[in-house]
């Protein structure tokens, strides 16, 4: 719940609620891939 | 754009920009730069000296349909603090970009360019010029 | 930060004034809400752009865009994309009188707000923290109301005419003189509606070469009668005097702009409780200042008058002054007295300048008379008129609770705006979202909110705007008080770093 309240998609619809978590965790993955391949 | 806060989150903004453009596996350092500054300057020039009037209705009769965001900023006061801010931060980025694409000459072209696109509307001489 | 009395010698009493600064986590985290939903916003104005989505709202046809524009479309960009998320929590239709609690019909929406089906059920009893009810006046039994139909059945209720023709009632003239002994000075003229009080009137008495110097969050009906009358306008900083005296001083050294000819008046506009923020105007100094600078005082009850003061006559008592140090008194009988419209109040000049100059005067329609009954029922009791001590117990009931409400939402944890003594309670939310969720986790409660946020607000300080009424009960406001405390724990509102020990 306080994941949707502070990033403010708990006014979305719920297609725009996934297609904001999809860009996030994707995003969030990609940084973790190249941290780990650059250190 | 002088309020509590907000210069800090645009610069977490960029900040954020730049880790995720990092974070694309096959993307050069330069590159990545280089497509910080692109993409920081598109939205500021889009943001600030395209789009026009206000995303919500202004009791002041239609008086600011017509300017952009940068022309409305401060009631139209040149040189203040936010003004210089936003003027200066494209700036910083534009050298940083500069240092880490070690001034390759199509990275630097192509920053130049991106450069002035958003340092030539801020000119104080420019205001309300179309 | 928090501000104590002014000069001391001013005030007769304490005046505590506190607006907590935004946490700096909080603000970022507000811009990065605005800019997820202002990016999803672009995208359904893309979509529907290239129909991927229905467009709902009204548009121009294909032949007709290379007219000007009837729809300033970037205009209602919040409106169509922010506001309509989480409009279910405005606008909520009642079943009866705005009073301590009140009935909402229920409705859902199966469209993402775009449309509204009532479910023919009625949520019974819900507390009202929304109204401005300051003296619980917001009433269907009771002797305001009895005299307002006997009045209904002798008079009816249009009146179909102007005051300067053959819409001015006895009963109206009744009520004139009773806000003239209300507020203490010589004479007052009652208008219909309270927005057009000011907006009407103001450019009776100021027009070109004259100075208006306005609070920067002054009501738009101050800021409409201002820019109706053709004088020249500067802000100042909310309640702060050092600014007003300022643009005072440069007004009175440097005059008018290019021919620097000296100002043929200069008004200095102020209200008495600002509604947004909960706090009260700084009178002792604002009369002050323009005693030294021989300005006049344009003073808008709208929210005071009623609610403030030993004896409920607004902010002018509530410091102690003497009402003729205002040259124009203004204020609503909407918020305290349970009726509408408003007055404007001074020396009898004034008022007589006004009966024969004023728009409303001369083209509106005149009170209707239940209303007007209203207004002196309800003031009667005030002044004790009425041979009851109803009308003081309210206004000492209604001092009590708000002093209580603020102390114990302060003790909770929460950033609570204004004045100790102000009966509007602005509680800071801060993000977007919680905007929304509020609202509608408090109605799931069973209390009604108002809840207000960009752009009636500055972007960082969306809030939640309680207001307290006589009528609402110790057992209510504990009532009210748990619940939000709850709410406040589930959507993590209790932001403050000043959290004073109960």
């Amino acid at each position: 719940y306080q994941y949707l309240l502070i990033t403010g998609i708990y006014v979305l619809e719920p297609w725009e609620k996934s297609l904001f978590n999809s860009i996030l965790f994707s995003a969030i993955a990609m940084v973790i891939y190249t941290s780990y391949v650059f250190v | 754009m002088n309020s509590r806060g907000m210069w800090l989150s645009y610069v977490l903004g960029i900040g954020l920009l730049h880790i995720i453009l990092l974070s694309i596996p096959f993307a050069s350092v330069p590159v990545v730069w280089t497509l910080t500054n692109l993409i920081h300057n598109l939205c500021m020039y889009l943001l600030l000296h395209t789009v026009k009037g206000t995303p919500f209705e202004t009791p002041d009769q239609g008086k600011a349909r017509l300017l952009t965001h940068w022309e409305q900023m401060d009631y139209g006061v040149q040189f203040t603090a936010s003004r210089k801010f936003l003027t200066i931060t494209p700036i910083v980025l534009y050298i940083l970009t500069s240092f880490y694409t070690k001034y390759d000459r199509a990275h630097f072209v192509v920053n130049t360019v991106s450069l002035l696109t958003v340092l030539i509307p801020k000119l104080p001489q420019l205001h309300g010029v179309r | 930060g928090r501000t104590a009395s002014g000069d001391g010698s001013l005030y007769t009493r304490p005046f505590v004034e506190s607006f907590e600064e935004t946490p700096m986590l909080v603000a970022v985290l507000t811009y990065m809400g605005y800019g997820v939903l202002t990016i999803f916003g672009y995208l359904r104005d893309y979509l529907r752009h290239w129909k991927i989505e229905r467009c709902y709202v009204a548009r121009e046809k294909e032949e007709q865009k290379d007219f000007v524009p009837l729809y300033q479309d970037f205009e209602n960009f919040y409106t169509r994309n922010l506001y309509m998320r989480i409009r279910d929590s405005w606008n909520r239709p009642i079943c009866g009188v705005p009073g301590a609690k009140m009935d909402l019909m229920e409705r859902t929406s199966f469209d993402y707000n775009l449309t509204f089906e009532y479910t023919g059920r009625v949520v019974p009893d819900v507390i009202n923290l929304g109204s401005y009810n300051y003296l619980g006046f917001a009433e269907n039994t009771g002797p305001c109301a009895d005299s307002a139909a006997e009045v209904t059945m002798k008079y009816g209720v249009g009146v179909a005419s102007t005051r300067q023709e053959i819409g001015n009632l006895d009963t109206h003239e009744e009520m004139e003189k009773l806000v003239a002994k209300f507020l203490g000075v010589e004479s007052a003229m009652a208008f219909g509606m309270g927005f057009a009080t000011n907006s009407m009137n103001i450019p009776a008495l100021v027009g070109k070469g004259c100075l208006i110097l306005s609070d920067e969050l002054n009501h738009a009906s101050l800021v409409l009668g201002a820019r109706l009358s053709g004088s020249t306008i500067r802000v100042f900083k909310h309640n702060n005097m050092q600014s007003l005296e300022k643009l005072l001083r440069e007004a009175i050294v440097l005059g008018q702009p290019r021919t620097h000819r000296p100002w043929k008046k200069i008004l200095i506009v102020v209200e008495g409780i600002y509604s947004m923020e909960g706090s009260i105007v700084r009178l002792p100094e604002v009369i002050a200042l323009k005693k030294r600078y021989r300005a006049y005082l344009y003073l808008d009850e709208a929210h005071s008058i009623g609610a403030l003061g030993q004896r409920g006559r607004g902010v002018v008592d509530y410091f102690g002054l003497d009402p003729c140090d205002v040259d124009v008194m203004m204020g609503t009988f909407t918020k305290s007295f349970g009726a509408a419209g408003g007055y404007i109040a001074g020396k009898r000049e004034l008022i007589e300048y006004l009966r024969s100059h004023s728009h409303s005067a001369v083209y509106a329609t005149s009170m209707s008379p239940p209303v007007v009954e209203q207004i002196l029922t309800s003031m009667k009791c005030i002044m004790g008129e009425d041979g009851t001590t109803i009308g003081c117990e309210r206004v000492r009931q209604l001092a009590e609770s708000t002093v209580y409400f603020r102390k114990r939402l302060r003790e909770l944890g929460f950033i609570i705006y204004g004045n100790n003594d102000s009966p509007v309670v602005p509680m800071m939310l801060y993000m977007p979202a919680k905007i929304g969720a509020f609202g509608r986790e408090m109605l799931k409660r069973n209390i009604g909110v108002v809840v207000v946020g960009f752009p009636a607000t500055p972007i960082i300080e969306s809030r939640a705007r309680f207001c307290i009424s006589a009528a609402h009960t110790k057992d209510i406001l504990d009532r009210a008080l748990s619940v939000i405390s709850e709410v406040g724990d589930l959507l993590q509102l209790k932001y403050s770093r000043h959290r004073i020990q109960s």
